[in-house]
């Protein structure tokens, strides 16, 4: 573990009073190693590492510690900062209905975490029509429907004239009007997967934002996601503009570095994690947890 | 005698963080900058056209085991039915892949024959059968939370029996750390083979070009588990560059047969090495 390598580092330096930019360049060597090997963006630890060594350079060794115990708590403490201190979760708006976007790669798990939110807020008694705004994916609208039909929650799919125009944006519309109509709490809209370099289908989201207006607009992100977090992450933040993450697949051994990156580039909170195919597999984020498995 | 000139830090560290970023991982980055520093010596490494130039050559030689035979001379010289059986973590795109090669074989006169082995995820089944309609081939499918061994050996059953080319089963995603559902492919394998010795003929671990590191973890495990012979990388439309195709070529040495290179059903190619290190080095 990083810890551990750490006290390899520092066992020679017992002692001396002062953390100096020789002593902790070895031990910055080792983060940085740990990071890009679970996956956060080279830019971003860059940063990062620059970041710890103006904090930890001429820190006086304190006596309870050692040197490398001291790295590791800049270390620690940085990471704490980046992962953010917000409340994770959904708060639903005083007004119903809630409506909430989720948008994001393709196979990301953006309609699997419909499912997982709409039985998590229906479990507080909250009433969810779910909407399938993903008129391409083959059988994606049977996929949603089931989903509501194993949970009980309904499912508004587009008529016969709407899925035959494929116009998400009135598909959306008119599922927002009947969850407003019908007075049900929260609304999710489960668009289709499409790359955030898509000029088109990018330009899609945007209208459906401006028509709907959601409070919630969520990046559903896979854990296991690479250097690319970042590209994808800032496009979706800049041209929809995002209200919070969702992370999925986390329960598998991904280190779950593009949950820095894409906290980094965002700016927003990670609001829920996945963690299973089944639809009671979703957890609030535990951002102390996620650090030290980021960390290794 | 000659004396070669250093390279450009710079130029090196441009050439290293393009790599870094295309999900190489740290540490095949620096032994192929390592390489790279060594095939330079003697050589004027001022020149950043040479430098590029041996480092795609050097990149191309590190993925000699990932540039295999295509798909369509193992169907040439392999049994008929030619069992493929397709598996991958959670979304990458294997429903998707097994469609885009079932279009490739009908365009070439083949008959392909799908297996609905997904019995799992909601409207997998139907997913795969809309696909199947379009493309004009037949699916074997039983119900919804069917036991996927049973589906996957009517399908090898029902292949013989119908004289097809090429069966493609399509199983459920799952993450390689569950291994209950790593056993269950383990079964579906021993039942394949059962009802046909020496299927699946092809196992294909789908990969998606945005996932980092965690990638050579999946090819490990499920090579473990059923002996992959073939990768394919999908999404490789995006910004991605599935670097990671590296360290499994050098660790375990699997082929890359196909790419996928977006949603419709004929967004499929051969993988090139040579295309694919141009793409990571431009
Ligand atoms: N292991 C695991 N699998 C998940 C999780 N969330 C979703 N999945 C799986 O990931 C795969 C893709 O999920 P989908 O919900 O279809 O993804 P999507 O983003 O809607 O996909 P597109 O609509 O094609 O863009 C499915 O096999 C899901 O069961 C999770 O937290 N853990
Ligand atoms: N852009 C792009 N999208 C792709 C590609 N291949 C598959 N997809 C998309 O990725 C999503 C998931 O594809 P699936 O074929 O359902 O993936 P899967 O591995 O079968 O998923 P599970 O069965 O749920 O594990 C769909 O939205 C596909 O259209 C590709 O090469 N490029
Ligand atoms: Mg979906
Ligand atoms: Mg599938």
């Amino acid at each position: 573990s990083l810890s551990e390598k750490f006290e390899n580092i520092f066992k020679k330096l017992r002692g001396t009073g002062v953390l100096t930019e020789q002593n902790i360049a070895e031990a910055l060597k080792e983060v940085r190693l740990a990071l890009l090997e679970a996956d956060v963006n080279f830019k971003i630890v860059k940063d990062f590492i620059e970041r710890v060594r103006e904090k930890a350079i001429g820190q006086e060794v304190l006596k309870s510690l050692t040197p490398g115990h001291q790295v590791v708590k800049v270390v620690w403490e940085e990471l704490r900062e980046m992962m953010g201190r917000e409340r994770a979760g959904l708060a639903l708006a005083s007004n119903p209905p809630t409506v909430v976007m989720m948008v994001g790669l393709q196979g990301a798990g953006k309609t699997t975490t419909c499912g997982k939110l709409g039985r998590y807020f229906k479990a507080q008694g909250k009433r969810v029509l779910l909407v399938a705004a993903d008129p391409r994916r083959p059988a994606a609208g049977d996929q949603l429907s089931s989903l509501g039909h194993d949970l009980e929650i309904d499912v508004h799919r587009a008529d016969q004239a709407q899925a035959a125009q494929a116009d998400v944006v009135r598909i959306c519309q008119a599922g927002v009007e009947r969850g407003r109509d019908q007075g049900y709490d929260l609304i999710v809209l489960d668009t289709g997967g499409r790359l955030h370099i898509d000029d088109e289908l990018m330009g899609e989201l945007v209208a459906v934002k401006a028509a709907v207006q959601p409070q919630e607009v969520l990046l559903v992100a896979d854990a296991m996601t690479g250097q690319d977090a970042v590209t994808m992450a800032s496009q979706f933040e800049q041209r929809i503009g995002l209200t919070g993450v969702v992370l999925t697949k986390v329960e598998g051994d991904a280190r779950g570095g593009a949950v820095l990156s894409i906290r980094a580039v965002t700016g927003k909170p990670i609001k829920f994690l996945g963690v299973g195919e089944k639809l009671d597999a979703l957890e609030l984020f535990h951002p102390d947890r996620m650090a030290s498995r980021i960390l290794g | 005698r000659l004396r070669g000139r250093a390279a450009d830090p710079a130029v090196l560290e441009e050439f290293e963080s393009a790599l870094i970023a295309s999900d190489l991982g740290v540490r095949v980055v620096d032994r192929v900058m390592e390489r790279l520093k060594k095939q330079l010596q003697g050589a004027d490494g001022s020149q950043t056209g040479l430098v590029h130039r041996v480092l795609r050559d050097t990149l191309i030689e590190v993925l000699t085991p990932a540039q295999g035979l295509p798909l369509e001379s193992l169907l040439a010289n392999g049994p008929k039915p030619f069992v493929i059986l397709v598996v991958g973590v959670n979304g990458v795109g294997k429903t998707t892949t097994i469609a885009k090669i079932a279009q490739r074989l009908v365009q070439a006169g083949k008959v392909p024959l799908l297996v609905a082995a997904d019995t799992f995820r909601a409207a997998a089944i139907d997913q795969l059968q809309v696909w199947a309609d379009r493309v004009g081939v037949g699916v074997i499918r039983h119900r919804h939370g069917a036991d996927p061994a049973a589906v996957a050996f009517d399908g090898v059953a029902a292949a013989k029996a119908r004289k097809v080319d090429v069966v493609l089963i399509d199983t459920a995603g799952r993450l390689h750390t569950k291994s209950n559902l790593m056993d269950e492919l383990r079964k579906i394998t021993r039942v394949i083979a059962g009802e046909c010795p020496g299927a699946p003929h092809e196992a294909l671990l789908v990969l998606d070009a945005t996932v980092g590191q965690n990638a050579l973890a999946q090819a490990r495990q499920f090579h473990q588990a059923v002996g992959v012979t073939g990768l394919v990388l999908t999404k490789l439309d995006g910004t991605a560059r599935g670097g990671i195709v590296v360290a499994i070529a050098e660790e375990l040495k699997l082929p890359v047969r196909l790419i996928g290179v977006g949603e419709s059903v004929e967004d499929l190619q051969d993988f090139d090495s040579t295309a694919f290190v141009d793409a990571l080095i431009g």
